[in-house]
């Protein structure tokens, strides 16, 4: 007979590790460092610091291509009471909010440490401190068919020295000759969309990779926000009922959704048949019904957007120029747009000539909420978006050499896969990545004819 | 400060909608119906009868368009005690084996039933019979935050025919204008792969379409198969010592893999250092890690097929011609190879010119486990292998009347997304499918010279 049974999300992911970017060493081993180091930029946003990034890769097992990976910040650290839990459980995080942040999912690390366990079994390694004077040192296995961490050993220790921040240490089965490419390429790319950011690269050779700081300012960080009404769907609603404690509609439709203010409110419930004084947690199925296609038919202004936190146009100048050397640079910021009612921004660059590589014809820098994105990159919206404008129109023939830069940033993202490679062509994101990409088609169509015509000038 | 929290499955998937292929209405009634008849599909197959599969697609609300989807099969049916389960908490099904199915997550239907309840909010209802006498109807609801099902109603009813099977009503905010197109090559696609299904499909218009069976004998179905010992990781290692009864190591590595008898059992024992009488439950990390060792430094046949249940090359050639009329056809079955492990076949085919139209020149027909694959073309293993084969050589010229079909089936398949768009680009899949079609495009060329001699020699 047919055996139902239920099983965690850990041991779906064992059984599918390709869900999770690790289908072979090299990619494991690159997916690793992309995880371990977003989770370090997250800390430091949240701690309000100048990211100090140590990451170690060693070769420690060179029959079986064993490594240990150590990174190191000077974040926010991790309560120790969390530790368990955030490294060794499955759907557990601080991320689940609505702000900007690089990690969602609430499984990244937990990934990293399971194919360390399929393929090496070494017990992870957690030293934080989130208060500046205790530290914590943990010693974590996972429990992967219950999603339950396993603690080995735990110990606190008191610091003389006001440290705060996290180190983890996980061992994995990989393959760093074929990932070193993708990490440096990652990191670099890191660098560029976070100049604030000091980050220090010891490979198994011994080789040091310095990114210095750039700037000595941290940016302005996200902020949490509010469910703007488009973005509300039956399920959701139902959730912010059971959280919220107003007491009745007005102040349940102000305190709970942005660009609603008390004349909206009202408007909101006399077309939904709803009484302001009712208590929000008595909704009937058929009221919420009622409230959310209010909201469809009522006009509002479009998320607010001062919670997001794009890279910045200077920087992001500044970035591509000192690392690609091209003889001529454009930027475009987008104004915020919205997508089902979370609002997003678009920021495109496109670099020409100078030092740009054949080889590199039409490379696309791709970056979801200021992470570089380095796979799946033909099914990513910024490559449909390129493949459609007509670039010989602007004056860029097939192999010039042109690269293109993208940045999309929001509170939610949708991302296609569990590994966050791509972005799908969502219609909204679509177009605001084709304004920004022909305005700057635009400025490089007029440089290229001045170009053209200061060197006809110049003949004669 | 920050917020730690737990979440469900269901609830991150509510949150990220994308990650299951419902991002907008007209994807998620194509989603939709395919979810239902893979369902449908996997259950006659268990029952081993041929498929009667009805599908009806109502719009019940115009202005918010809403959708009634129908699916009814005379499958295998759900036993009353795993239907709630089994239709309202993801992470629970029937298909966590080592057997090609195809089903293998244990969310689908969920997905649906959650975007319904996020777009629609009416209750799911499930009515199956698993033993051909006993009716049972629910009348289900998902609690998204805790992933468990809410029970509206549940009635038996004793029927005075024997009927097996289940019917399955979901609504859904859907987009049928938009999604048509592919609904109806879905279900093309499907009754090219399983002619031995009956499928009668009546849209919102009214308009009824029917696939007729096309042959009357139910396909070998897949079996169950136990692991090769190069598809075993760590992790994997500890759950299988788990279930074993084994009270001895010899049988205990007999009974649970693939390709060991006596004589290799006592030869990895020796390698990995293991005493022979050792109770398996005994075997410490480290002995663990010997026996995966010894295991990697054995030789061993590969994987065994036979468990495996592909398409038949005489079936794809018969579904191909009804299908696209074309003049030529090749196909090719290859033998079967295998992956970390697990065994696949891949069974690929090229048609040519005839009713093929032009503007279907170089379509990709995608499968995977007799399931057509839809959408993230540009990812997929057979797209990146298509374009990889220098097609001139073979007398086929860019914007040729070619139409190439692709099938890989197995028991573990390397999806890359929760909603099983494509497959992953592994070198070993990638082989066996470049090895396929280049041996088709041989067949082909030698057509096309032949028809070319032909011609010429009937000119003068
Ligand atoms: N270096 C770190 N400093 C501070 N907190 C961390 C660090 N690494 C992990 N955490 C905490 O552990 C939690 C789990 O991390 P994990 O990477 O699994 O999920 P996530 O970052 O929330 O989401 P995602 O799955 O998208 O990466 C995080 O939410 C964060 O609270
Ligand atoms: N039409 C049906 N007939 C018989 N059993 C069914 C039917 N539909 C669903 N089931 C049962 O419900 C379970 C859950 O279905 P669901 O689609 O969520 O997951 P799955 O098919 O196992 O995997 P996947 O997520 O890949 O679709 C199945 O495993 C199967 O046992
Ligand atoms: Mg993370
Ligand atoms: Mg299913």
């Amino acid at each position: 007979g047919k055996k139902y049974k239920r099983i965690t999300i850990s041991k779906l992911i064992q059984e599918y590790i390709s869900l999770t970017g690790f289908e072979n060493p090299s990619k494991a081993l690159y997916t690793s460092v992309k995880e371990l180091v977003d989770n370090s930029l997250d800390a430091c946003e949240e701690a309000r610091v100048l990211p100090e990034i140590f990451i170690r890769i060693l070769e420690v097992d060179p029959d079986k291509r064993i490594f240990n990976i150590l990174v190191w910040d000077n974040g926010s650290g991790v309560p120790a009471f969390n530790v368990p839990f955030a490294f060794g459980s499955m759907l557990y995080g601080s991320k689940y909010t609505t702000k900007q942040t690089r990690g969602v999912f609430g499984i990244g690390i937990k990934n990293v440490i399971l194919y360390g366990q399929m393929t090496a079994h070494y017990p992870t390694t957690v030293i934080s401190s989130s208060d500046g004077r205790n530290i914590y040192y943990f010693e974590l296995l996972m429990e992967v068919s219950e999603n339950k961490p396993h603690i080995i050993s735990c110990k606190r220790y008191v610091a003389n020295f006001a440290w705060r921040g996290t180190l983890v240490s996980v061992f994995i089965k990989g393959n760093y000759r074929n990932a070193r490419h993708r990490i440096l390429e990652y990191l670099k790319n890191t660098a560029i969309a976070n100049p604030h950011a000091h980050i220090v690269f010891i490979d198994p050779h011994g080789v040091v990779y310095e990114f210095k700081r750039g700037i000595s300012e941290v940016p302005e960080p996200p902020k949490e926000t509010v469910y703007h009404p488009h973005g509300v769907d039956l399920e959701q609603l139902k959730e912010i009922i059971l959280h919220s404690r107003s007491k009745d509609m007005i102040s349940f439709l102000m305190d709970n959704f942005q660009r609603i203010g008390r004349k909206r409110a009202i408007e909101i419930l006399r077309k939904a048949g709803i009484p302001e004084s009712l208590n929000p947690k008595k909704l009937t199925i058929s009221q919420r019904k009622a409230l959310l296609d209010a909201f469809r038919h009522v006009r509002f202004e479009r998320p607010q957007s001062g919670h997001l936190s794009p890279i910045g146009d200077h920087i992001l100048y500044e970035g591509i120029r000192k690392e690609l050397l091209p003889e001529f640079i454009a930027v475009s910021a987008r104004k915020p747009s919205s997508y089902r009612g979370h609002a997003f921004i678009v920021e495109c660059a496109l670099a020409y000539g100078g030092e740009i590589k054949p080889k590199d014809s039409f490379k696309i820098i791709r970056y979801a909420n200021k992470v570089p994105l380095l796979h799946s990159l033909s099914e990513d919206v910024s490559k449909k978006v390129v493949d459609e404008i007509k670039w010989s129109r602007y004056g860029v023939p097939m192999q010039a050499p042109i690269v293109i830069v993208t940045h999309v940033c929001s509170d939610k993202l949708p991302y296609r896969t569990l590994c966050k490679e791509y972005i799908a062509d969502i219609p909204e994101i679509h177009q605001e990545i084709k304004l920004a990409l022909l305005e700057c088609a635009r400025k490089l169509k007029l440089y290229l004819s001045k170009k053209k015509r200061r060197a006809s000038f110049l003949k004669r």
